[in-house]
């Protein structure tokens, strides 16, 4: 058996699908977030690499593992099926490894650490002068550079540290953000608790850089509603900073704002536009703009639900965001709008309802229409995570496509539950990544049979 | 675009060891100066 690092209890292992003649995994290349994406380029089929040699003889005390030589014969996401040298066309004992962990190194990584390369016991008699053998195959192939490791590692470091104070939109009010501390990180997701937070509550997880996270400060500079102890707010306002504040430079441009306040000079309070629905991440709907804050930021309504008088059902978007759309959107990709709620989708028609409301629809010319050359097609098997209970990261399928959006499908689950997700969202991830990074996965939804 | 991205590719000695003794081969290594 091969060994496995980092093994975590329940997680879904893709093995058993990987084989299927009909399995398609998005490239890791699609994931611009995703550790080692920009060295991935040149990891190729045919490469060699030294991998442990399960074919063997218990082993021995001098040499406690076994390595030898393997060919990539194929890669699915961060998934690699590997072939001994000497097995020729003999696809037997071929497996998959992780190429993101410490499972594969660079040819010549035993030599520097002393250890004799073993060929597999099945094949051991097939070649008289194994040292000829393995200098004909290896000499002018291609394998990982000597630095690999180190490169895996460095990619999946976080630029946040366990401790960081920073500002996170409230996942139980998403109209405001609250105080939070980084509490544990995993493969640069962060579980952050708020600072009211009683202690048994297991926190909010997401991505280092999710469009929710804000530096110290964010709130008072964009004009956002801010919930935060009185001590944090008289500090902010003296511009007094500590130690443990996340500040600016560890954020992406989303996640600060900016400083032209002309972006959001085309936005108007009542203006209407179309959505994603922050709490229902399946619709695209009819929405209203609220206000306009500071920094390129604007605060929605959807028009969907009841007005909350409280305004407890407003939520922040970057006017540069991917989950906001010009009106006639919908239309134009063929997909379903959600209508305000007196409407239906037959009764509905933006050019009566703005003119019968007298409202203004935002400029088209205002929004983000950028479509990358994203490579994801319907059909791509991807881990996403599961935005209405973030903890959570699933074996998903891209479903459809419009424009740079993904409708992301989590495998066994109703349509209802599909998530419209931007192709460089940091919430979704190459096939292979939970292990990679000692994540859980969550596998499709199995339904129990009826008796 | 990391797809434009050129390829370094280096020519490199790498050591191999077996259990009948040490020798050295040229094999191309990616990205090894990115």
């Amino acid at each position: 058996s091969r060994r496995h690092t980092n093994e975590i209890a329940n997680s879904y292992d893709w093995d058993a699908c990987l084989n299927d003649t009909y399995f398609v995994a998005a490239p890791v290349t699609c994931f611009k977030h995703a550790p080692i994406v920009d060295i991935w380029s040149n990891i190729l089929v045919g490469m060699k690499v030294e991998v442990e040699n399960t074919d063997c003889d218990n082993a021995s005390e001098t040499f406690p593992d076994s390595f030898w030589v393997a060919t990539v014969t194929k890669i699915i996401g961060y998934k690699a099926l590997l072939r001994y040298e000497g097995f020729g066309l003999n696809e037997t004992k071929d497996f998959w490894v992780s190429l993101c962990s410490n499972q594969v190194h660079p040819v010549g990584w035993c030599a520097t650490r002393g250890k004799p390369l073993i060929p597999p016991k099945t094949i051991e008699d097939k070649y008289s002068d194994w040292k000829d053998f393995l200098c004909k195959r290896l000499t002018g192939a291609r394998t990982l550079p000597s630095n690999f490791a180190s490169k895996v590692t460095d990619s999946m470091k976080s630029r946040f540290q366990c401790g960081l104070t920073l500002e996170v939109v409230d996942k139980n009010r998403i109209s405001q953000v609250k105080v939070a501390v980084v509490h544990k990180i995993i493969g640069r997701r962060l579980n952050v608790k708020y600072y009211d937070m009683p202690p048994e509550d297991s926190g909010f997880w997401c991505h280092e850089d999710s469009p929710l996270l804000h530096p110290v400060g964010w709130a008072k500079k964009v004009g956002h509603h801010l919930v935060a102890p009185s001590q944090y707010v008289d500090r902010v306002r003296s511009g007094i900073s500590e130690d443990n504040d996340a500040s600016e430079e560890l954020f992406t441009p989303v996640q600060i704002g900016s400083n032209d306040n002309t972006l959001t000079s085309g936005f108007r309070i009542g203006m209407k536009l179309e959505a994603i629905d922050p709490l229902n991440l399946s619709s695209i709907c009819v929405a209203t703009v609220m206000e306009v804050l500071n920094c390129g930021y604007i605060m929605i309504r959807i028009d969907t639900y009841d007005a909350d008088a409280t305004g407890g059902d407003w939520f922040c978007y970057h006017v540069s965001s991917p989950y906001i759309f010009p009106v006639g959107f919908c239309e134009q990709h063929s997909l379903a709008l959600v209508p305000p709620k007196e409407f239906t989708l037959q009764t509905f028609n933006w050019k009566n309802y703005l003119s019968e409301t007298g409202n203004v629809a935002v400029s088209a010319s205002l929004f983000n229409t950028f479509v990358p050359a994203h490579g994801f097609e319907e059909g791509m098997k991807m881990e996403a995570t599961d935005l209405m209970d973030p903890r959570l990261v699933c074996v998903a399928t891209v479903a459809k496509m419009a424009g740079r959006l993904l409708r992301v499908h989590f495998d066994g689950w109703e349509e209802e539950y599909d998530q419209w997700l931007d192709c460089e969202s940091s919430d979704i991830y190459p096939v292979g990544w939970c292990h990679s990074v000692g994540y859980k996965l969550e596998g499709p939804r199995v339904v129990p049979k009826h008796t | 675009p990391m797809e434009n991205k050129p390829r370094k590719w280096e020519q490199k000695q790498v050591q191999i060891k077996t259990m009948e003794g040490e020798f050295s081969v040229t094999m191309w290594a990616s990205g090894a100066s990115d």
